[in-house]
């Protein structure tokens, strides 16, 4: 368990 | 023309101590839903929505909507002139780079204002869906800032776990390991003491504990937390700003390398 997701990749951008 | 008058205006500045420490510049929106901000840590890993809505305001004229970028560490210097008991009132002229921070004391006999230059930020802002979460934990905001200073002391990561069991913080380090186990407990005097547990399925998830101890900085704002937790989604800690709305801080959860 090393990294995150930034949000990004999360929710969308609009 | 902005004019936002805030009776408690300890709550704001609260809600700059509570953000400031994540986010360096935000822009702040006004719209006539309310005061709100969203806006990303700078490597995007969390991120935080504030809400306070029109109707918690004594006084709240917004013409038309407006986004004023501003340095956060700037507002909580001005901020931190106002008395606690004072009362905050915002004004900003249409097509004006600054905004004024006007305090009152309760008893009107001191009244100061202070002006500060805005900025322009360039912030993506991210749609944030409503969701189903697989647990949701409320529980008193001063334990769950305990249980994250005490862990961070151990590890860097904690692994949050809801079971029928109950909540688990767990975390290891070079030293040893750690577990706290927070059982649902209703019975207790007051509403605010109590930990409820709402769980549709078990869900583990693992998060720096840096940004968990960065978010509890807004532990002041509210007796309780309220922690929504799902797989593959970031997790969602909220505090109440009184009765007119909320920080919600978003982390995403660590990941399989």
């Amino acid at each position: 368990l090393k990294t995150q997701s930034r949000m990004e990749r999360f929710f969308r951008c609009s | 023309m902005l004019e936002l008058r805030l009776v408690q205006g300890s709550l704001l500045k609260k809600v700059l101590e509570a953000i400031k420490e994540l986010v360096t510049d935000a822009n702040f929106d006004c719209s006539a839903t309310g005061f709100s901000l969203q806006a990303m840590d700078s490597s995007h890993v969390a991120l935080v929505a504030l809400l306070l809505r029109s109707e918690g305001f004594e006084h709240y004229r917004c013409d038309r909507n407006l986004s004023m970028g501003m340095n956060l560490n700037n507002v909580s210097k001005m901020l931190r002139c106002a008395g606690n008991d004072d009362i905050i009132t915002l004004k900003a002229d249409d097509g004006s780079d600054t905004v004024t921070f006007m305090f009152e004391s309760p008893n009107q006999d001191k009244i100061a204002d202070f002006e500060m230059k805005l900025m322009d930020i360039d912030s993506e802002h991210l749609g944030i869906p409503e969701a189903e979460y697989h647990a949701i934990v409320k529980m008193p905001s001063a334990e769950f800032a305990r249980i994250c200073k005490d862990l961070s002391s151990i590890g860097d990561t904690v692994v949050i776990s809801v079971t029928k069991e109950g909540v688990k913080f767990s975390t290891r380090g070079d030293i040893g390991n750690a577990n706290i186990v927070c059982r649902q407990n209703t019975t207790v005097d007051k509403p605010e003491e109590a930990t409820i547990i709402e769980m549709q399925e078990p869900v583990s998830l693992t998060f720096a504990l840096r940004y968990m101890n960065s978010f509890t900085k807004a532990t002041p704002l509210s007796n309780t937390v309220t922690i929504s937790l799902s797989s593959e989604l970031p997790v969602v800690v909220e505090y109440k700003v009184a009765d007119m709305g909320y920080i919600r801080f978003y982390l995403a959860p660590k990941i399989e390398d």
